[in-house]
């Protein structure tokens, strides 16, 4: 089961989802593997500060159509994770134009999908997209069995949710099929009237696409970067780690998550 | 003067800073221009929600070589926008090779410049910058006389500020000069150790280069998109709009506006 987290507004926990939804996947006995897609790294940063070499990170999967089996490291308590790396800024013009380069990251996952060991192997494939919808957010897109939009909850944020869902109409001809999607709003503040009004336009707008979990603005959340940890081992009784955990829930319960 | 407001971490700020203190610099008689370089338009949907066709966007300044003062419309009370258009997407795999395009913000607004007629003139030009590095951001770090850096206050956007010091020192061959530059805390919120945190870490990192004045976490600031303003003509005594007055002295008093 393979879920794209994309949004391509900025700044709306995209990066944060992925690691928490991991997180709470991983606390249910599912093994995850993160693929980090975003030339700036910072799925890979909470991993390691320093990050990895171009060689062995997602951009030689571009480069070298390498293995991703080869590119895999334990991430302990998640599972897994495939790095990302600056030098991924030059996949638009590099490779943009190459021979069904939209698939390769599908490709790469299928192929990882048979290998016979372990490494690399999962239940549920969490990927972390840029804020930038090129070849990379589309490999994501159409390597996905479904995409996961978090949302914040301000009004910018809610005219970006109404372009991707023109984004995904639009692509519906090309990936032929309508992808299942859900909205997420994240830093939600209930002492603001704005998170409330928020809320119910998404609902106007998108109806049960829209997860009724919401995730609140909670200062664990931001902190858990800072300690290379994700919100479950960094305040596992925070409001945030309970809201990660009910969206996991609600996930595979609403058929989201198979 | 021309001020590029970048940071290619997403969701820090930038469209924000770049209307508020359009606003705030307005509000003290500078004529201001704001550009909009942003193919998700969210500066421009705050001036009309609906935006313009692409022919009247900027993105007609990359495809058609059209002078800036054609595309130039009134901003009641701020001054004058150049807006952008989803469009613009195109821009990096279109004309990204063209000969010369890195400088075509720059020769465009060179040429508004010099118009005998009082359309698009402006004390101040402030241009907004997508969450990418790609042509149309490296147009707007080459038409610059500065560089204002929003930096939310939290880790992830941290991080992402040391990648812009290493992007900028490594355009310093290319541009000729070491770009002047300021980093704004943004999202400012007094009640969590993290935000002091971070600040104490920029001005480590960076010293007089951090603004004195950080912008607090205000809903004042995040509602008035929804109202097609800026948070001065909201919420006049709003926190979020003597933060901005007291930038815009700041920027004065230090010479980072001339
Ligand atoms: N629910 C929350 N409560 C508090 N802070 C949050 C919450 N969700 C996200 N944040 C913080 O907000 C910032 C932005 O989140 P994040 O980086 O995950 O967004 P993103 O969509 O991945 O951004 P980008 O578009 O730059 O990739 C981060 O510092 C993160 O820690
Ligand atoms: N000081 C603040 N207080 C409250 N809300 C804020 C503040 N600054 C920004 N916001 C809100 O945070 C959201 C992100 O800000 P904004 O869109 O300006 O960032 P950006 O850097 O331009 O994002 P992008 O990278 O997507 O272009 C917006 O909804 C904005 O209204
Ligand atoms: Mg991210
Ligand atoms: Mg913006």
């Amino acid at each position: 089961m393979r879920i794209a987290v994309f949004n391509q507004k900025g700044g709306v926990g995209k990066t944060t989802t992925a690691l928490n939804l991991a997180a709470a996947s991983a606390r249910h006995g599912k093994r995850c593997l993160l693929v980090d897609l975003d030339p700036q790294s910072h799925l890979s940063s909470i991993h390691t500060i320093e990050g990895v070499e171009a060689r062995a990170s997602i951009f030689s999967l571009y480069q070298h159509n390498r293995p991703l089996v080869e590119l895999v490291i334990e991430w302990p308590t998640l599972g897994w994770l495939i790095p990302a790396h600056a030098e991924l800024i030059k996949v638009d013009s590099l490779f943009g134009k190459g021979p069904n380069i939209i698939n390769r990251l599908k490709a790469g996952l299928n192929e990882l999908a048979t290998a016979t060991h372990d490494k690399g192997q999962s239940d549920i494939t969490l990927i972390d997209c840029c804020p930038f919808l090129g070849v990379l957010s589309l490999n994501a897109l159409f390597a996905a069995d479904g995409v996961l939009i978090p949302v914040s909850s301000d009004h910018l944020s809610l005219r970006g949710a109404q372009q991707i869902n023109r984004t995904l109409t639009a692509l519906e001809p090309v990936l032929k099929r309508r992808v299942p999607r859900r909205y997420l709003l994240t830093r939600y503040d209930r002492r603001r009237r704005m998170s409330q009004d928020i809320l119910t336009q998404m609902q106007t707008l998108f109806g049960a696409d829209v997860c009724t979990t919401v995730i609140s603005e909670n200062v664990a959340i931001a902190e858990s970067p800072a300690v290379g940890r994700d919100v479950f081992a960094h305040a596992a009784s925070s409001r945030g780690a309970q809201d990660y955990a009910a969206l996991l829930d609600e996930l595979v319960m609403s058929g989201f998550i198979a």
